[in-house]
């Protein structure tokens, strides 16, 4: 553990924590992409299997279990209780254009070909492109809640402060997993766009809105 | 990443 690594999950959980609270407390999903949602569900679900079969530390399994709980408190929240706020209209990506290649590509490239090694590398395949959705209703839209915003700022920075762990752990403990560091790449580059568009508009205080 | 005492990141 180092602070990197600490701080990548502690902005993880902020993310994961904000967007639960927003929708909670304005008892709206308005502009979140379910399909997102769901998304990071078959995320953690997926990777998250080895709690079932080894114990790596209280910290570890708490982290899991609640980023769990958080994230299927979401999904019944826009799927179920909160369904008639939902904009599903917007919410258009074709998420079998994710599941598919990258479920193809955890099949053919992982570390070791078992079961539960083939779901968590589909765990971190699909977690490098699972904000797609989301940013894809963005666009459709043009606009986004400041308060939304924010959550995909602790979602991006998150991996972001992964990489400075992964190149810590390479340096001082000679470790390092290119499975998760290329789709930890990939999925801080998918943020570059919006990191910029953060801090140059939501940061200042305007909203974060497109050009039409 | 492919130890067998799982993995340790989240």
């Amino acid at each position: 553990m180092n602070i990197f690594r600490l701080t990548g999950d502690l902005s993880h959980l902020a993310a994961i924590i904000i967007l639960l609270l927003k929708i909670w407390k304005s008892r709206s999903c308005a502009g979140i992409s379910g399909k997102s949602q769901v998304l990071f569900a078959l995320v953690f679900t997926t990777r998250y299997l080895d709690l079932l079969t080894s114990f790596i530390s209280l910290y570890n399994t708490t982290m899991k279990v609640i980023y769990i709980g958080c994230s299927y408190a979401t999904v019944y929240l826009i799927y179920m209780k909160l369904k008639a706020t939902y904009d599903g209209n917007h919410d258009t990506f074709r998420v079998e254009f994710l599941i598919v290649p990258v479920g193809g590509l955890a099949f053919l490239v992982n570390h070791d070909f078992s079961p539960l090694e083939i779901l968590w590398t589909f765990s971190i395949y699909l977690e490098s492109v699972a904000i797609l959705p989301q940013l894809f209703m963005i666009s459709k839209t043009g606009e986004a809640e400041t308060i939304t915003t924010h959550y995909l700022f602790f979602l991006g920075l998150y991996r972001a402060l992964y990489l400075i762990n992964w190149i810590w752990r390479f340096y001082f403990e000679g470790f390092f997993d290119m499975i998760a560091i290329v789709a930890g790449v990939v999925q801080t580059i998918l943020y570059c766009d919006f990191f910029y568009l953060y801090v140059t508009k939501v940061l200042k205080g305007k909203k974060l809105s497109l050009p039409a | 990443g492919s130890d067998d005492d799982g993995h340790d990141e989240l």
